[in-house]
């Protein structure tokens, strides 16, 4: 997925780098120091729909059996994440017990039109 | 808010980078609490001091957690008055987390500073209103220690399991085998009770999914 360039319209994956000192997050959290939220937005046209990735591929078979009965569907292609990755957090909680953990999903690694 | 195309994703961002940026961190404080199922940040009052901190975080395992939903945990003992015989010490966890989870590993960390003449005979034994009156105990775990530095005891987790209150509570018991002497003495002499070297739990829990283990009827 390309990232997204000022001048590209197109569906990409936006990058953005959290550092937990911003939120003023760092006495609780422990390890890491901040994390990738990234998300995906730009425009998806007819000839991009279903191009690439997992999501997009449950669309690309509805898209593609409308296309056959309807050279022109109603509905829209969108920018959708298509790959992501847990986020391992060690974190105090409310007890001062040291918690280590796995959050499923929570960066996303890839864009792709629906 | 407001696209006219029905993918709000499809629209270029119209946002200012600073705008923007405000956006971002106010997704992640959301995305960041949602994923840990907290409603807001944990006030932390006690934090555990750095070095004891430092030395426990050696014990959890390098890497990813257990697979599927599993969490680790390390709990210090706060332990209310060192002043107490070694013998009949009480060490007090608070885990209100691990409550709602499956535990399935569990073992007490213990730092003996020294060890008096022959075997020291400790036994570990948990504390409180299980059996639904007060001053009940169950035994958890023994060891014959004859060299001081840190110790590890496992735990039977089911022994842990089922605790009502978030507050677990595990008796140090200890006896001289050389002659079966008690032994007397404030329990600081035995265990660092407030430096970087206190007692710890460290638990392997996995997060009770509703319905865990039970077949969904379609």
């Amino acid at each position: 997925t390309p990232t997204c360039e000022p001048e590209t319209p197109l569906c990409c994956r936006r990058d953005h780098y959290v550092d937990f000192q911003e939120l003023g997050w760092r006495d609780w959290i422990l390890q890491p120091e901040g994390y990738q939220l990234n998300y995906c937005s730009g425009q998806c046209p007819p000839h991009l729909a279903g191009s690439p990735g997992i999501a997009a591929s449950f669309h690309s078979a509805v898209f593609s059996l409308l296309k056959a009965n309807n050279p022109w569907p109603e509905g829209t292609s969108c920018c959708v994440p298509t790959a992501r990755r847990p986020l391992s957090l060690l974190y105090l909680d409310h007890n001062g017990n040291v918690v280590k953990t796995d959050v499923p999903d929570m960066v996303v690694e890839a864009c792709g039109c629906s | 808010q407001g696209t006219r195309s029905a993918c709000t994703s499809c629209e270029s961002p119209t946002l200012a980078p600073q705008a923007e940026r405000a956006l971002v961190l106010e997704l992640a404080k959301q995305q960041i609490l949602e994923g840990l199922h907290l409603t807001s940040r944990p006030r932390i009052i006690h934090p555990p001091p750095q070095a004891a901190l430092t030395r426990a975080l050696r014990r959890l395992q390098p890497g990813i957690v257990a697979p599927g939903n599993g969490e680790e945990v390390i709990s210090f003992a706060t332990i209310t008055d060192s002043s107490t015989s070694i013998c009949s010490s009480m060490l007090t966890f608070h885990l209100s987390t691990v409550q709602s989870h499956h535990l399935y590993h569990a073992r007490l960390w213990l730092h003996v500073l020294r060890t008096f003449p022959g075997t020291l005979h400790l036994r570990i034994f948990r504390w409180g209103p299980r059996r639904k009156h007060r001053g009940s105990r169950t035994l958890l775990a023994e060891r014959q220690i004859t060299t001081p530095g840190w110790h590890a005891l496992t735990l039977p987790s089911s022994g842990l399991r089922g605790e009502e209150s978030a507050v677990l509570k595990l008796q140090v018991n200890c006896r001289s085998l050389e002659g079966n002497k008690t032994i007397t003495g404030p329990l600081r002499w035995l265990l660092d009770t407030t430096g970087h070297q206190q007692p710890f739990l460290e638990l392997k829990i996995r997060v009770n999914e509703p319905e865990a283990g039970r077949a969904k009827r379609r």
